[in-house]
């Protein structure tokens, strides 16, 4: 299980543009 | 082709449709200590696409849980004193109740996309980390 800060990461990583 | 710095001028949303454009703007806005705003932002776009994405119940209130700490709880945090109180209890009572909607953070995004918009994205395009680049 991740911790809260990977998640959080993950989350915020999710949410951003793939590389063009 | 128009060049992506080009774009990044049109409006906010084209800024941070750019994996290069976010780079920027978020070295911009750390110099300022002002970063957590745009984290908050892409935290509370992540969390509501999770929604349809994948995720147990459990994973979500674990990410709202975190958002929550990390950006709300922290009265001398920077988003927490650009949030409006009310916009706060509400997020708190949403935590507290486990009561996660893919929707409670929206008010907050908003409200931190308008500063953005007002303040820090036109101060950015007059910035040097800006102009530098182009």
């Amino acid at each position: 299980m991740d911790s809260e800060d990977d998640l959080l990461q993950k989350c915020i990583t999710s949410a951003m543009p793939k590389q063009r | 082709p128009t060049p992506p710095y080009l774009k990044w001028a049109e409006s906010l949303h084209s800024l941070l449709d750019d994996q290069d454009g976010i780079h920027l703007f978020r070295t911009f806005l750390g110099q300022e200590d002002r970063a957590d705003m745009l984290d908050f932002w892409f935290a509370c776009s992540g969390f509501r696409k999770l929604d349809s994405r994948e995720g147990s119940e459990e994973k979500k209130v674990k990410l709202a849980k975190a958002i929550y700490r990390k950006y709300i709880l922290d009265n001398g945090g920077i988003v927490s004193r650009q949030i409006k109180a009310a916009t706060k209890s509400f997020i708190r009572d949403c935590v507290l109740k486990l009561h996660v909607d893919p929707a409670m953070f929206e008010q907050a995004q908003t409200e931190i996309q308008t500063l953005m918009e007002g303040n820090s994205y036109p101060l950015f395009l007059k910035s040097d980390v800006y102009l530098e680049y182009t």
